[in-house]
C-alpha cells in the first residue's frame, strides 16, 4: 500500500479524510495496543490531519501520541 | 450529551462519524 501524502488526502472529500487517515492509523496503532486500538484511534483522529499524516510517517511521534491517549483513555475510564 | 461513550471508537471499513455523536 503506497504511503498516504497530503495531496492524497487533500484530493479526497472533507468528511472521508479522517476516515482515509483512519484506516492506515488504525493497523499501526493495533500493533501497540490490540484491545485499545478502535478507541485510541478515535481519539487520535480528533487531532489535526495534518499531524496524523506526520504521525504516518514517524513512528516515534506516532507511539507518543498513543501513550499520551492511553494515559487520557485510562484516566477518563477510571 | 454524556461523554461515556467518549472517545468514539473507529472500526476499520466502517464510515467514520466521529465527534458527531459527541
Amino acid at each position: 500500500q503506497e504511503p498516504l501524502t497530503a495531496s492524497m488526502l487533500a484530493a479526497a472529500p472533507l468528511k472521508e479524510q479522517k476516515q482515509l487517515l483512519g484506516e492506515r492509523l488504525y493497523p499501526l496503532i493495533q500493533a501497540l495496543h490490540p484491545t485499545l486500538a478502535g478507541k485510541i484511534t478515535g481519539m487520535l483522529l480528533e487531532i489535526d490531519n495534518s499531524e496524523l499524516l506526520h504521525m504516518l510517517e514517524s513512528p516515534e511521534s506516532l507511539h507518543s501520541k498513543v501513550e499520551e491517549a492511553v494515559a487520557v483513555l485510562q484516566a477518563h475510564q477510571a | 450529551n454524556s461523554n461515556i461513550n467518549w472517545p468514539p471508537e473507529f472500526c476499520p471499513g466502517v464510515p467514520w462519524k466521529g465527534l458527531q455523536n459527541i
